[in-house]
């Protein structure tokens, strides 16, 4: 089950509004919904083989916590269900890991690769995601190839009833996601689908009317976007006005091979408008003039 | 890039993926 999402992008409405292009193109991210999670019959709080595999195979992780009764009455306990959640995913690691070190005990050689894994077994098996740890780039680079779940970027969506989708998001929901170096937000979905059903001119009162200041959808996307840690930089021209995401440190040579890679091969040199420049002056030209470009 | 929307089974996954992507 996949869904694509435009990135709302401000920036790209001016840009299209000052240039008219044929062509106005957002960012996009994609969303698969994984079927629920399901512990393995025979260990109760191990996740299954195929849940993992699929979620091994996700960029970055959005956890949907209940927060409002089950169908007996039961309130929720989303504190605890992020706790199980995430107990389960540190267990999918560690085994991966010890899986792993098993097999260099028979190979020489790999000897970075042992000393970190050795390193991380105890922080897993007391608890704590990898991604909680601070690891360097070259120790991240090292464990890439394994796919680790609890090392993935995580937002925790807490799916509230419509009359609290403007209550702010519950401490001990926020400080457990906090602990798990997660981001979180609180939203309705049955609300957001009420939203999504309203003509575009009536949702900013229906929002106002119940406290908010926006869509969760759209406070959703801009959290699924610095989660992949992307950002945007922007063409524009008659033709198109895009945004292209690119990973937060890309350099200028490998964004422009984005655009085509006949310009990354015969890359020389990109002249950049800082956006706000851009808008404070008006044009490419008046840029140019006051050594902007 | 790929987001994966996971959950224990009751917590409205597919609620909140058909309210956001839909």
């Amino acid at each position: 089950n996949l869904g694509v999402i435009k990135v709302p992008d401000a920036r790209v409405d001016a840009l299209a509004a000052i240039y008219q292009p044929r062509k106005t193109t957002y960012a996009e991210v994609s969303f698969v919904d994984f079927p629920p999670a399901r512990s393995a019959p025979e260990r109760r709080t191990v996740l299954d083989a195929a849940t993992v595999a699929q979620l091994r195979d996700a960029d970055a992780l959005v956890e949907v916590v209940r927060g409002f009764p089950d169908v007996a009455g039961a309130p929720p306990t989303p504190a605890a269900d992020l706790e199980s959640f995430a107990a389960e995913l540190v267990l999918a690691d560690l085994a991966v890991i010890e899986k792993r070190l098993e097999r260099l005990k028979k190979e020489k050689g790999h000897e970075r690769e042992r000393a970190l894994l050795e390193r991380l077994a105890p922080s897993l098996e007391a608890g704590t995601p990898l991604r909680t740890l601070g690891l360097a780039p070259e120790e991240r680079a090292l464990l890439a190839g394994f796919a680790f779940l609890s090392l993935r970027p995580l937002l925790v969506v807490l799916n509230v009833p419509e009359a609290a989708a403007a209550v702010p998001l519950p401490e001990e929901v926020a400080a457990r996601a906090r602990a798990e170096g997660a981001e979180a937000m609180a939203l309705s979905a049955r609300l957001e689908a009420e939203i999504a059903e309203l003509e575009p001119a009536d949702r900013d009162a229906f929002l106002a009317d119940l406290g908010l200041a926006e869509s969760a959808r759209a406070r959703f996307i801009r959290a699924s976007y610095a989660l992949l840690d992307l950002i945007s930089f922007l063409t524009t021209g008659e033709d198109e006005c895009r945004a292209w995401p690119i990973r937060r440190g890309t350099t200028a040579l490998k964004a422009a091979g984005k655009v085509h890679s006949d310009i990354e091969r015969g890359f020389i040199r990109a002249e950049v408008i800082a956006y706000d420049e851009f808008m404070r002056l008006g044009s490419e030209a008046k840029c140019r003039e006051a050594g902007k470009l | 890039m790929k987001v994966g929307l996971t959950g224990f089974p009751g917590a409205g996954k597919t609620t909140v993926f058909n309210a956001l992507t839909g």
